[in-house]
């Protein structure tokens, strides 16, 4: 898969996305 | 008849040693098996992998004697609700968790061996409408339960004595989840199915729902097996047992989709397919994905013909086939603990052991 198809990718997403998440 | 159209329909891939049957768990009861599992089980200092076999009343526990026999150690009575299914524990010891209920799961029990009276034991760890459950290694257990209302989610950190350590809350979907997997390489990371065909995503340690991303009608009526964490990405093992014929993928036991948690977006990556013209799809047709398991990176799935066929996810290529045998059609497949192969069971005959 290329990073056009899915996306720009990050190796840290759960921290990224836990800080951002609602608690 | 089957047997004999297999090799040269599926000339690439399946072969006999694949599969090698090992042993058959022969019950004298004349119970039907509903499930299959292994657990890990210590006794007198020898800690050693046991299958486990549920029939609608009780529950099994079975251990290797020599030259591949086993015996039954013990069995739980459990009369007043069937048993549906095993749920593995990955890691855990001493512990066989199941669910019981009519159409759907009512309860989940314990069932283990408690040193402290000397006896066998069950417990019960929840009960409601339950839509969805896993467990989890570290002894954890994820459940969907539904009211009129809402959905609950929830985990329960379970005791080495069958109680409840610890129960922490999920934030729910809104819609209702189907199944769960646990994340490879990712402890903390949960990923979930759901009946709009969404794939969500949550953090365990904090119940936060860190992302829901619906995974287009591709792939309809998704039910998530396994994900594996690589590189930023998240590949999720989906079977879709409701899903008629597609065009585009042909007859399709297991898809791998890549997942990209930042962006929300998915592409599916490999399909893992029956072969046309495979005498497998023939009468009764049509054939179809019944019910399946995935360990490691093989995929083993029951079809309504009978078999069961086992497929390398990785390469989307079928790498084994148990015709439906002359005493009866394949009814439930599970994969071993630990890579100790695959079981199978008949509705009415044996369980058989296989290595893979």
């Amino acid at each position: 898969c290329s990073e056009s198809d899915l996306g720009p990718i990050s190796l840290n997403w759960f921290e990224e996305l836990s800080a951002e998440a609602p608690p | 008849h089957v047997a004999e159209q297999l090799t040269p329909v599926l000339p690439d891939g399946p072969r006999e040693e694949n599969l090698q049957l090992m042993s058959e768990l022969k019950d004298s009861s004349g119970s039907c098996a509903v499930d299959v599992s292994t657990v890990w089980w210590e006794a007198a200092g020898c800690r050693e992998l046991r299958v486990v076999t549920a029939s609608e009343s009780s529950v099994s526990l079975w251990e290797p004697l020599t030259h591949n026999h086993w015996g039954k150690v013990y069995t739980w009575q459990l009369r007043e609700i069937p048993v549906i299914q095993i749920i593995p524990l990955p890691d855990s010891c001493n512990l066989v968790c199941v669910a019981l209920g009519e159409l759907e799961i009512g309860e989940i029990r314990i069932l283990l061996y408690s040193s402290e009276t000397d006896s066998f034991k069950h417990s019960l760890v929840k009960t409601g409408n339950i839509k969805a459950v896993v467990g989890l290694k570290e002894q954890r257990l994820v459940s969907s339960s539904r009211t009129l209302q809402e959905q609950q989610v929830e985990m329960v950190s379970l005791s080495g004595t069958g109680g409840s350590k610890d129960r922490q809350t999920l934030m729910p979907p809104k819609e209702t989840v189907t199944a769960f997997a646990e994340v490879e390489g990712m402890k903390e990371a949960l990923v979930g199915t759901t009946a709009a065909n969404s794939i969500v995503v949550w953090n365990l340690r904090t119940g936060q729902l860190l992302r829901k991303t619906h995974v287009g009608y591709s792939y309809p009526a998704s039910i998530c097996h396994r994900a594996y964490s690589d590189s930023g990405l998240l590949f999720v093992v989906l079977s879709h047992p409701h899903a008629e014929e597609s065009e585009s993928c042909g007859n399709t036991a297991f898809h791998v989709v890549a997942f990209n948690p930042s962006s929300g977006r998915s592409r599916g990556v490999m399909c893992s397919c029956l072969p046309p013209g495979s005498p497998l799809l023939m009468p009764p047709c049509p054939c179809r994905y019944l019910e399946g398991d995935v360990w490691d990176t093989a995929g083993a799935a029951v079809l309504t013909s009978g078999a069961v066929v086992v497929w390398d996810l990785l390469w989307g290529r079928c790498v084994a086939v148990l015709p439906p045998s002359p005493t009866g059609h394949w009814a439930l497949t599970r994969w071993a603990m630990a890579g100790a192969g695959l079981r199978a069971g008949q509705r009415d005959g044996p369980v058989r052991l296989y290595r893979y």
